[in-house]
């Protein structure tokens, strides 16, 4: 769970 | 945790774009690509069929699952340019 918390947000792409 | 039978929805290239825009990929907290907005007047609006907040499993039978978010969305948008086929396949799945 902490491990999932330290990933970072994506980007959004417009597709 | 919540997810739904995954579902197959053909969407026809009835428009110029797509329209649909993508967050997530492997090695971010969505790891796997979710439909964050749909735009009035492209393809998956038009068709109807796909709606925000639904992940992207498969694009043509090819899985996004480990792939990064460049990589995912250079699959989802090659195969909406493609002339091979006049529709994309979405494997979606649901969350409740």
């Amino acid at each position: 769970r902490e491990k999932r918390l330290t990933l970072p947000p994506s980007e959004i792409t417009l597709l | 945790v919540g997810i739904m039978e995954p579902t197959l929805v053909r969407v026809p290239k009835c428009a110029s774009t797509l329209g649909i825009a993508v967050e997530g990929g492997a090695n971010t907290r969505q790891p796997l690509p979710r439909i964050a907005t749909i735009q009035k007047g492209g393809s998956a609006h038009i068709s109807g069929q796909l709606r925000v907040g639904q992940v992207i499993l498969e694009v043509n039978g090819v899985s996004l699952k480990g792939m990064e978010h460049r990589d995912a969305t250079r699959v989802i948008a090659e195969a909406f340019k493609t002339k091979d086929k006049d529709y994309v396949d979405f494997l979606i799945a649901e969350f409740n």
